[in-house]
């Protein structure tokens, strides 16, 4: 979940520059092909750190596995999950 | 994850273990017999059907088996609990009142020790506690973590005449019991030396210290001590979730105990377990109504958290067991369900069973959702000759019903008992059973299991194959005990030497489709079954009303 917000923020950075993208439609025709290469560029800088995001998230949800709401706060773990993934092979808990 | 749907979920809920209304619930704390009235605590969640908000839930009974829900006793509200009145236990002071010792989670998770009790002792409910205003009572001593220190004891007398307690910690990765004395509850003055260590184990929790007799089969209070007197140190291992004890001596003068047996001390993987199942952060009391040790134990879940949220609550109490030393091994206890328990088996039929090897049969009891069996297994003296004269036939003392493959898996003296909660074409059955191999010197090696494997056709459900090896003394009858209860599935063998409790979460064996079968998956023995099967009751476990508690109402 916690993973899930931290990706907002990037997916919003997309709208002011479609935005900006538009506004850019009425300039003049010799400047427009920087533009698009600029618009491009930020695309791929854009997706590449989207992936970042991705790893990044990936990681942290491991973390969130291991430290439940209980170890954080200082007791004993008290769910299954992530347990019973491996129980179809008749390991013991 | 399985689709779970209403009426499967519905079904898990128990008839007869205590288990709240609704939300989450983990450690039993503070039971006591009180005027008449045995209270249960419990670690509550009054939020949600997951760990968390933790307070302590409370209710009463007459029998320990009929539950009477009363308002919640404790709230985290105080900077010294602020994130949570986690467990604790009672203690009776000399003059009959009460004092109870608690975790708080302080305001920034510092695990501390407070005070408290009943705002009014005439009142035989304890409805309302007092939070003592010098809270808190204990913090973390030097070299202790501050998420280290928790779960207080109950207090038995020095022969000084101070009250000690035990709190179970950490350093590094030793777990251990730290020892404090004290005369009033308020000040303590700690012990340089520890009532027990044991390296590798990791925390303790829910450490819990008290005396057994040696000759006598009644429960002794937590203060007697003499040369007639064994002690039993319990903890409960934060690592791995597993309540583990040891039996040894205890020395007053200098606060120590010391295992009778080192190899098997407090914690270590091959010692000794209250239950081999899913049973975890006990306690025990000393009944001072019938003369006995009482015994509370949590049982979680085994299915997800995310089942848990759909059906609205998490985990459920084992029926209160009495605890004794095994005064004909004298190396282990032996636990048994409470005998107000039989209040609660209606019709019964009792059944002489031969079967062959390999052989299934189903035990004509109707629907099987709520039972008490009792049984006695004889493997037939010449099939066990057979075996024990064969020399080609090598003694299998590494057996675990862990790791050989469950009920399913053929030897010459087993496995045979019986499959609980199956449906009619066995494609979910809970088989628990003996397992008989050969032992050092052709002794009989006698294991107790219960294999969840095939329990259910959801993939969301931990299955694990539980069991222990049992000890059988010469003259014995191989004998079991199963309390059936919808969800959870208690096992008792040699009247509670091996205990196994589990948590199973049948899809199609619900119901009027539930069946109970005794097999014999045996290659070489033939076993007759002796067995009296009871249909059991619901228990009466609802919130209170002032006709409940016999005293008028106040409206």
């Amino acid at each position: 979940m916690a993973s899930t917000e931290a990706l907002l923020p990037v997916t919003s950075l997309q709208d002011p520059l479609s935005e900006s993208r538009s506004d850019q439609i009425p300039e003049t025709r010799r400047r427009r092909p920087i533009k698009v290469h600029l618009a491009v560029y930020s695309g791929l800088l854009l997706i590449a750190l989207y992936v970042t995001l991705i790893v990044t998230h990936d990681g942290s949800k491991a973390e969130i596995a291991t430290e439940s709401r209980p170890r954080m706060a200082g007791v004993s773990e008290k769910s299954n999950d992530g347990v019973w993934i491996s129980s179809d092979d008749g390991k013991v808990e | 994850a399985f689709p779970w749907n209403n009426t499967i979920l519905s079904w898990q809920r128990t008839a007869f273990h205590f288990q709240p209304e609704k939300n989450w619930m983990n450690d039993p704390n503070g039971p006591l017999f009180y005027k008449g009235w045995y209270h249960f605590f419990y670690q509550y969640n009054p939020n949600a059907a997951v760990w968390g908000d933790i307070v302590w839930g409370h209710a009463v009974s007459k029998d320990l088996i009929h539950w009477l829900y009363l308002p919640i006793a404790m709230v985290p509200d105080q900077w010294y609990d602020a994130n949570g009145v986690w467990t604790g236990s009672a203690t009776f002071l000399d003059d009959g009142s009460i004092v109870m010792l608690y975790t708080g989670s302080t305001d920034e998770f510092v695990q501390v020790q407070n005070l408290a009790y009943p705002e009014d002792p005439s009142d035989p409910l304890l409805l309302k506690w007092v939070k003592f205003s010098g809270n808190p009572v204990l913090v973390p001593p030097p070299g202790i973590g501050a998420k280290d220190f928790r779960d207080p004891t109950t207090a038995w007398k020095t022969s000084s005449g101070k009250w000690r307690i035990t709190i179970g910690s950490k350093i590094n990765r030793t777990g251990i019991s730290l020892i404090y004395d004290t005369t009033d509850f308020k000040t303590y003055e700690k012990h340089e030396t520890l009532l027990h260590q044991v390296p590798n184990t990791g925390m303790w929790e829910c450490v819990d210290f008290y005396p057994v007799s040696k000759t006598q089969l009644n429960g002794l209070d937590t203060s007697v001590n003499g040369p007639d007197v064994k002690h039993v140190i319990k903890a409960s291992m934060d690592d791995t979730r597993i309540d583990h004890y040891a039996i040894g001596t205890y020395d007053d003068s200098n606060a120590t105990w010391v295992p009778d047996n080192p190899s098997i001390d407090v914690g270590i993987s091959t010692g000794l377990r209250y239950d081999y199942g899913k049973y975890y952060a006990s306690k025990t009391f000393y009944d001072q109504n019938k003369g006995r040790r009482i015994l509370w134990g949590w049982i979680g879940e085994s299915d997800s958290e995310a089942a848990d949220v759909q059906k609205g609550w998490s985990s459920v109490q084992g029926i209160p067991r009495t605890v004794v030393l095994d005064t004909r091994t004298h190396k282990n206890l032996v636990q048994w369900p409470v005998e107000e328990i039989k209040s609660l088996r209606l019709s019964s039929k009792k059944f002489d069973m031969t079967i062959g090897p390999g052989t299934v049969v189903p035990v004509d009891v109707g629907s099987a959702t709520q039972l008490d069996i009792e049984a006695e297994f004889e493997i037939k003296t010449d099939d066990l000759k057979l075996f024990f004269d064969d020399d080609s036939v090598e003694a299998d003392n590494k057996f675990s019903c862990e790791t050989n493959g469950g009920s399913t898996a053929r030897g010459a003296l087993g496995p045979f008992g019986f499959s609980v909660l199956a449906d009619e074409g066995l494609s979910e059955q809970t088989p628990v059973y003996f397992y008989v191999t050969k032992g050092k010197h052709s002794k009989l090696n006698t294991v107790f299991c219960t294999d969840t494997s095939r329990s259910t056709l959801a993939n969301d459900v931990v299955k694990p194959i539980y069991g222990s090896f049992v000890p059988v003394l010469k003259g014995e009858k191989l004998t079991m005990r199963i309390l059936v209860d919808h969800s959870i599935v208690e096992g008792f063998a040699q009247g509670g030497r091996s205990c196994i409790t589990s948590r199973v979460y049948p899809t199609k064996a619900i119901y009027g489709a539930t069946k109970l079968f005794l097999f014999n998956n045996a290659i070489d023995a033939t076993v007759t079954a002796s067995f009296t099967v009871w249909q059991m009751n619901n228990a009466f476990i609802h919130p209170y009303s002032s006709d409940d508690l016999g005293v008028p109402s106040s409206t």
